[in-house]
């Protein structure tokens, strides 16, 4: 059946929670976290982000999130390191 | 000859809805609405923050398009001189008109909140919007403060009132003149609760009691999160009364009793909001426009109520992206209501208690860059093509789809009503 999809991203300064992580600036944004839902799950990739010409670079991968809805509607419990992801990073690209 | 469009964006409001199932909410006024309309389960922004998300779904592009991650450009001159849904449906005849916070504003939308591209006469900003990060609660030894929890009397504010009130009269000032000079409108109503501070009459809280409020079910930082996708909610801890706790960062937490009164207060401004969408809504009755305009209920993102041990937006978790989305179509997502009988009476969330189920729900994952192509195929405009993989160069498109084909399902709902002779389901459920 046509999957529908939904995508959002968020930027950040570093991988670290640090005073300016919730709201930086463009000149300071140097990851970018890239979601992908759909009704079954949330994948979300934490990839380089260049401010200077925008660009992301999924292949420069910080950290992973992966959550199924339907055994963890509430995303407490990521379970990208636990499993292959590379059919969920095609995906999104 | 198309609808007039009635569009209301509420900010930071995640789905804490009767309409969305929540058992605690007293919204009666948008569940009203919600039963009359189709209601998407499944809505998300595409960055939740307030102006990139406004202006991804104001000009149907996302954030890597608009290039805005942050608060301090405009896109025409920062990425494309991108027409907005506004101002397309202003150069297709309608008088286009904003009132509230529509889009974010500052640099984001040029100062101005892009008139006079996007509207037809200068947006009106409530004059008591200037006032909303002073220092007017929570008054300890005649000094006050400028508090997140901020219950207030509305008549010791500054102008005995409050934004969003000036706002809801406003917004029936314009509907009255619009049925007067019988033009098609495009009204654009953006509320500012429940964004902190959480201010608003202090009434509602007797809505909540306290020993009704729970902590999220997931306080607690999860042990998998990659430290990069946590946000420390810094907006939160400069607020008065959070300073005062004296919060370790970044990752807190606040404390137990300190969360269920943040969650309290929230619930309070959704009912406060709830109050004002009514009044909107009544007024939309009283002006016999019900039966001719199309009503979007949306959001610009979600919140977290400490789910996660996080507060704010500013991640990709659910409860930050997640928005409300129901559109109300007359004749298609509800039979037409004979003249002189009123769609959508006022409710008050103090004295009318009872759940109500959707007019059609739809459980399709969709966006809210989707907003500007849904639009303009409800109001019978043609639909702006979709963008090319890179549109910088391309005035108008859109990087979202209609969902009006996911409407159908709501028509099936009313078909079967109409069998059974009950044209609402509202008022027979």
């Amino acid at each position: 059946s046509e999957e529908s999809v939904a995508f959002s991203q968020y930027p950040r300064p570093a991988d670290t929670p640090q005073w300016n992580s919730d709201k930086p600036k463009l000149k300071d944004i140097r990851i970018m976290g890239y979601s992908m839902r759909t009704v079954d799950y949330r994948y979300t990739v934490w990839v380089r982000f260049y401010p200077n010409n925008f660009s992301a670079d999924f292949e420069d991968v910080h950290a992973g999130e992966l959550y199924m809805v339907e055994t963890d509607p509430n995303q407490d419990y990521n379970i990208y390191n636990n499993i292959s992801h590379g059919v969920f990073h095609k995906k999104l690209l | 000859d198309g609808m007039n469009v009635l569009f209301i964006v509420v900010d930071d409001l995640r789905p804490v809805l009767g309409c969305y199932g929540d058992k605690l909410v007293k919204s009666p006024n948008i569940d009203q609405l919600a039963s009359r309309s189709v209601v998407f389960s499944n809505a998300y922004a595409q960055q939740a923050v307030c102006a990139p998300s406004r202006v991804s779904f104001l000009t149907g592009r996302r954030p890597d398009t608009t290039r805005l991650y942050d608060f301090y450009s405009y896109w025409r001159v920062h990425a494309g001189n991108y027409s907005t849904m506004p101002q397309y449906f202003k150069e297709n005849g309608y008088v286009t008109l904003s009132v509230g916070k529509v889009f974010h504003p500052g640099i984001s939308s040029n100062h101005s909140d892009d008139y006079p591209y996007s509207w037809s006469v200068p947006p009106f900003h409530p004059s008591t919007e200037k006032y909303e990060n002073d220092k007017t609660c929570g008054e300890k030894g005649g000094k006050l403060y400028a508090n997140l929890v901020c219950p207030v009397d509305v008549t010791e504010m500054p102008s005995g009132t409050l934004p969003d009130i000036q706002s809801t009269e406003e917004a029936i000032r314009l509907l009255n003149v619009m049925k007067t000079n019988k033009k098609k409108f495009f009204l654009a109503v953006g509320y500012h609760k429940p964004h902190i501070p959480l201010r608003y009459p202090q009434e509602f809280i007797k809505l909540y009691p306290l020993e009704n409020i729970t902590l999220a079910p997931d306080p607690w930082v999860p042990k998998q999160l990659p430290s990069v996708a946590y946000n420390p909610w810094m907006d939160i801890r400069q607020r008065d009364d959070v300073k005062a706790l004296n919060v370790s960062f970044p990752y807190g937490p606040l404390p137990d009793d300190f969360q269920r009164l943040v969650r309290q207060s929230y619930y309070a401004a959704v009912s406060y909001l709830d109050v004002q969408v009514g009044r909107l809504l009544n007024a939309l009755d009283d002006a016999g426009l019900s039966n001719s305009t199309i009503v979007v209920f949306t959001a610009d993102h979600g919140w977290s109520l400490g789910e996660h041990g996080e507060w704010a937006k500013y991640s990709n978790f659910d409860v930050a992206t997640r928005v409300p989305l129901m559109f109300y179509v007359p004749g298609m997502t509800t039979s037409s209501v004979p003249r002189g009988e009123r769609v959508f009476p006022y409710l008050d969330p103090f004295s009318h208690v009872w759940g109500t189920e959707p007019q059609g729900r739809s459980k399709k994952v969709v966006e809210l860059v989707s907003l500007f192509p849904t639009l303009a195929e409800l109001a019978g405009l043609q639909v702006p093509p979709a963008c090319p993989e890179t549109s910088f160069q391309i005035p108008l498109c859109t990087e979202g789809t209609s969902i009006v084909h996911y409407f159908n399902a709501s028509e099936e709902k009313v078909e079967e009503e109409k069998k059974d002779g009950c044209y609402d389901s509202y008022r027979c459920s």
